[in-house]
């Protein structure tokens, strides 16, 4: 399994249309300049795979995830990733699956869809214990996070390993 | 259950010495503060940079910690696999050295999972498989996309 | 209390203006949240970068937040003057233009006020007046001083 | 004013011998490899202004700001800090004011010495007022704090400004 795709719409600095990203296996970089948006790109995937805390998506609250550059007219915010699955690694029989998020209006709740089909939250569980390291989230490393993994103390660092076993 | 967890910490400590020795040299290797009754304390990390003596991480130097931190971070892997990882500027305090070194453990990573990292560094970038360029447009962010012939320092990035 | 108050936000913000316009373009300000009662709320930080719309210095991105921070604190020099300034590797999540700005920021400070920062950027390091290189040797740090012309490049560090 | 000398005994991974650094004022760079000393340095210069906080140095106790590689022999750590004073802008009628701070043994008190003379914490206010923007710490920035500093909520952000008047 591995990310195969990334489709952006309305997601912070990203605009009224949708912005790809097909990426290979193996290992990827990310660049550009300051401001550019390279850390809305993980934020739009952690946003896709359920993520609800505005804080861990960088934001004051919800609302400020809809694109704003041209004022508050958006009411669309989409977000969809696909996945590789021919090793069936994610408990769906289908070479790909398709994960996609959206909240239309500001104050509306997130719909999620599996490969087209509306589905609710709960039923993804299994799916997203697969590509993200619940609870803990040891896959993901926010921008100037690291050097706080080797700062944590011996309690914390037992519970990881204890959360996953 | 105490059985299950030694398990898993046998496996994370003996990846985390494997990739600590061979890429950055010296040794490192978890340590529990308590066997006798496991789950009454912690689990300490312990390095040993070439040259130094060994230190707990919590009072390494900033690069020092990156490279204990990444390298813990994916030893977990051997009790939990993650179809992909998402590093943001990891290489940010990181020098000449253990950026490259830092380089190479992620290189052979990255032949068993997924790696989304963005980075600022050329060095960093010169050996990856695929680069995405983001740059804003009126405050709006559009992506470029270029293959990358590995290691071909002379081939610049369009900007 | 609150003329004193506003004497020094009125000092602060000329000084973030002129800066921020005069090297990064764009501009940038402070604002109270409650003008009629300044005690009873905050002060905003407002940051505009070229060709963006403004907002809050909470929701830039990792670069932007030091650029906006740094002009920030200089700007409190001129209610409160310091004699000098220590910063360690600010600049690790600049690109190369804003690294580029911010040794502009830190030349003019420094004809005013002492500035010791920690760097591990050559382009940080051709600008300086003065540079200390630290090293280890058995686990003890030593400290090698050369004098720097100023902008000669050729004149790379010797290890 | 600006900082003249720094001479560093027995601190953290300086060895016993007085390592000393010269100086001129202007811009100053302190470049090297990781984990070589670098942040070990302005360290120093806190603990020489009075820093008394173990986080603040980045250690977990005093104890351990004794320099440590040959086991715990040391007894000893001293840093005397000099700071050009032709202006007149730190309250002691001299060119040049040297401040020095050691520790003897593990748990020892704290020495002042201003100028070569034995003095009281207390006494130091006014010089310290001076060279170190009390209480914010406005002019020391340490590893990884930048981006913090734009974080700061707009109540934090108006009682530094408040604190200085
Ligand atoms: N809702 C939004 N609408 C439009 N732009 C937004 C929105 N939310 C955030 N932004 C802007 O997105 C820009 C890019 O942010 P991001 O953090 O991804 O940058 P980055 O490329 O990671 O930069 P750095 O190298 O500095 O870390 C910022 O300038 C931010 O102000
Ligand atoms: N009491 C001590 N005795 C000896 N060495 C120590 C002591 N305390 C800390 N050290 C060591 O000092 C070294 C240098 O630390 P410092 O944080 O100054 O490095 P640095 O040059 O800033 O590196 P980086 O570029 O990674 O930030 C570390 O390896 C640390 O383990
Ligand atoms: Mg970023
Ligand atoms: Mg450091």
């Amino acid at each position: 399994v591995f990310i195969k795709k990334l489709e952006i719409y309305g997601f912070k600095s990203f605009g009224f249309k949708n912005t790809i990203l097909n990426f290979n296996d193996g290992l990827i970089a990310v660049t550009g300049p300051n401001g550019s948006g390279k850390s809305n790109v993980l934020d739009a995937i952690m946003f896709s795979l359920g993520e609800n805390s505005p804080k861990a998506l960088r934001v004051d609250k919800f609302q400020s995830l809809f694109h704003d550059t041209y004022g508050r007219a958006n009411k669309l915010v989409r977000v969809s990733i696909t996945f590789d699955n021919k090793d069936r690694g994610i408990p769906v029989n289908a070479d790909h699956v398709t994960l996609t998020r959206e909240i239309e209006g500001n104050a509306g709740d997130s719909q999620y869809y599996l490969n087209g089909k509306r589905v609710n939250k709960s039923t993804l569980t299994e799916l997203l214990q697969v590509v993200v390291a619940i609870p803990a989230k040891i896959n993901i490393v926010q921008q100037g996070m690291i050097t706080r993994i080797s700062e944590l103390n011996s309690e914390e660092r037992r519970k990881i390993i204890e959360d996953i076993v | 259950k105490e059985n299950m967890f030694m398990d898993a910490f046998l496996k994370v400590n003996q990846d985390i010495n494997s990739t600590f020795s061979s890429v950055v040299g010296g040794n490192s290797w978890l340590e529990l503060e308590n066997q006798e009754d496991i789950f009454s304390a912690g689990v300490r990390l312990i390095v040993q940079f070439p040259g130094k003596p060994r230190r707990e991480s919590t009072s390494l130097s900033g690069g020092e910690k990156t490279m204990a931190a990444t390298i813990f971070l994916l030893a977990l892997q051997a009790i939990k696999p993650s179809p992909f990882y998402l590093m943001d500027e990891i290489d940010a305090h990181l020098d000449a050295e253990n950026t490259d070194r830092l380089s190479r453990i992620l290189e052979e990573r990255a032949q068993k999972n997924q790696i989304i990292m963005v980075t600022l560094k050329d060095s960093t970038i010169s050996r990856v498989d695929q680069i995405f360029g983001v740059y804003p447009k009126n405050g709006v962010s559009q992506i470029l996309k270029y293959k990358y012939p590995k290691r071909a320092e002379s081939n610049k990035i369009p900007v």
